[in-house]
């Protein structure tokens, strides 16, 4: 019983203030979970490390307009086996999309080590499902990059659509454009530790109906 | 709006601030630290239909009809959220990945008599 009889809304007996306190913490948890569409809190198995996610943030911030309808995503990248040349790598994200979005922008952040000679010359890939060969999909996308650092490259949202499983596969395939330093392709991206790759999405709820328009 | 204090029985706004951290979830909820959950709680008599929260207009259109006709008729006007506003979020999804949305209508600012 609070110091009050009955509730001024209701008129139930009001609670004790801890009570009260329990009560508004687990409404909290619901109405962010119903919010987020969840139906229970993530158990983060892997979370990122640390300074890779105070780039994402940055990179979250950086040009980011005021929030749209829809999320942002940052997507890390897992790479198969981190000793091959890293020119060669495949990427590998975890997107677990839901059905009711669909993606309308994305970007491929790689770091380009200060060790390049000219001009890197790189083709993504997207990998077919159950390991077929590369380019089973289809060339994503093609760029050329003539400095150090961050790069940003645009890739087709519509070529990205993730499998079932929610697992996308991407290929990189990178050489410099000057043939005398074929040899050194093994040491231009950075794909290990807080510079690895990572894919930036945004997503929207689809408009509904927005597939009949296509059926007609 | 009034915000609550013991005692004020009508309608007001009552405020709670919920740390992320007092829940378990400051491992996955990146940004903000906490948000307040507030909630319209309180009595809402016949001269406050159409109170606080709404336009002017609509109170007086209330009153007049509430005069004209019987005057204390059983209808109840109760104490409701009358402005809201988004929560925006930036989470570890279950594959790790950084997500920032801005769920819709999470926090209560106003509070008022329907």
């Amino acid at each position: 019983q609070g110091t009050r009889s009955a509730c001024p809304s209701c008129g139930d007996p009001t609670l004790a203030p801890q009570a009260e306190r329990a009560l508004v913490l687990e409404l909290a948890k619901q109405k962010i979970l119903e919010g987020l569409h969840l139906t229970s809190r993530p158990r983060i198995t892997q979370p990122p490390p640390q300074a890779a996610l105070t780039r994402a943030l940055r990179n979250l911030q950086l040009g980011s307009e005021a929030p749209v309808k829809g999320e942002e995503v940052i997507s890390f990248a897992t790479i198969a086996d981190a000793s091959t040349s890293a020119c060669g790598s495949m990427l590998t994200f975890h997107l677990s999309t839901p059905r009711s979005h669909h993606l309308h922008h994305a970007r491929l952040w790689l770091h380009v080590l200060p060790s390049l000679p000219g001009t890197l010359y790189l083709r993504i890939f997207r990998w077919g499902p159950r390991g077929r060969r590369p380019g089973s999909q289809g060339l994503l996308a093609e760029h050329q990059m003539t400095a150090p650092g961050w790069h940003a490259l645009p890739l087709p949202s519509s070529g990205l659509r993730s499998e079932e499983s929610g697992v996308l596969r991407l290929q990189l395939d990178c050489s410099p454009l000057d043939s005398n330093h074929t040899a050194q392709a093994q040491q231009l991206l950075d794909t290990a530790g807080d510079r690895r790759p990572f894919l930036e999405l945004k997503v929207r709820p689809k408009e509904p109906g927005a597939g009949r328009a296509r059926r007609r | 709006t009034p915000t609550c204090d013991p005692e004020t029985p009508l309608c007001c706004r009552r405020d709670h601030y919920v740390d992320f951290q007092e829940l378990g979830w400051q491992d996955w909820i990146l940004q903000p630290e906490g948000y307040q959950l507030n909630y319209c709680s309180g009595q809402c008599p016949p001269h406050l239909a159409g109170s606080p929260g709404i336009a002017a207009s609509f109170h007086s259109a209330v009153f007049s009809l509430l005069k004209a006709n019987h005057p204390w008729t059983l209808s109840t006007s109760c104490c409701v959220p009358t402005a809201r506003r988004p929560l925006s979020l930036l989470y570890l999804d279950r594959d790790g990945n950084v997500v920032k949305t801005d769920v819709p209508d999470m926090v209560v600012e106003a509070c008022g008599c329907s």
